[in-house]
């Protein structure tokens, strides 16, 4: 999904 | 994760262990923006409220813990240890931080990727980063004696900035699921940009290996 992907990066 | 995203995690570490040293070394934050910590804090605050709730990587909720737990303990450093706070600039450091907060809240509210809390809140915290350096340059900009330890520390900030832009190129052409990124892009290239002016100064004082100071 989409945002877990998003938010993988510090 | 990729060698430009670790090299800049590596390269954001050092500058926040850099000025750790100086404050916990030689009990000085000379030439350190307080405002501009107080806004690295919220950022980590507001960004990293994932902590409990998504598990990325152990690496990932390492260095989340270190980036809260540095940036809370700096401004600990600069308002109340007894020592550190009698070299705090405070006629100098005056840039009204207030004033970058809301924008960015306002911002994040307006433009981001998906309207929930954490989303806005995520976004705030990448429109608060690529502004949050400002009170520190314009700090270097106000007190011309830059020392090196400061020098360097807002070095290795622009670097980690760079890496990272070099990180979104490297996963743009060799992730094929790795979709773009626009609002996180352009806030970073808004951040880097304002390093650039200081990368040039810093990097000719170096060539000419005289001490770094800021034109007015």
């Amino acid at each position: 999904p989409a945002t877990e992907e998003n938010h993988d990066e510090l | 994760m990729n060698i430009f995203r670790l090299a800049g995690d590596m390269t954001h570490l050092m500058s926040i262990v850099v000025l750790l040293l100086k404050m916990h070394t030689i009990k000085s934050c000379a030439g350190i923006s307080l405002k501009t910590q107080e806004l690295y804090a919220l950022v980590f605050i507001t960004r990293y409220l994932d902590i409990f709730t998504d598990f990325v990587s152990l690496y990932n909720t390492v260095m989340k813990i270190f980036f809260l737990g540095t940036s809370i303990s700096i401004v600990w450093y600069m308002r109340y240890h007894k020592v550190v706070k009698q070299s705090y600039d405070k006629d100098h450091d005056t840039f009204r931080h207030y004033f970058l907060i809301l924008p960015c809240f306002l911002l994040a509210l307006i433009i981001n990727d998906e309207f929930t809390f954490r989303e806005v809140l995520w976004t705030f915290s990448l429109y608060l980063e690529a502004v949050a350096i400002i009170p520190q340059l314009v700090l270097l900009q106000r007190t011309k004696n830059i020392d090196n330890l400061t020098g360097n520390y807002v070095f290795f900030l622009g670097a980690y900035r760079g890496l990272y832009i070099l990180n979104w190129i490297y996963r743009y052409f060799t992730d094929s699921h790795y979709r773009r990124k626009g609002i996180t892009w352009t806030s970073g290239i808004v951040q880097t940009l304002l390093y650039a002016d200081f990368f040039y100064y810093y990097i000719r004082s170096w060539r000419r290996n005289e001490r770094l100071n800021l034109p007015a």
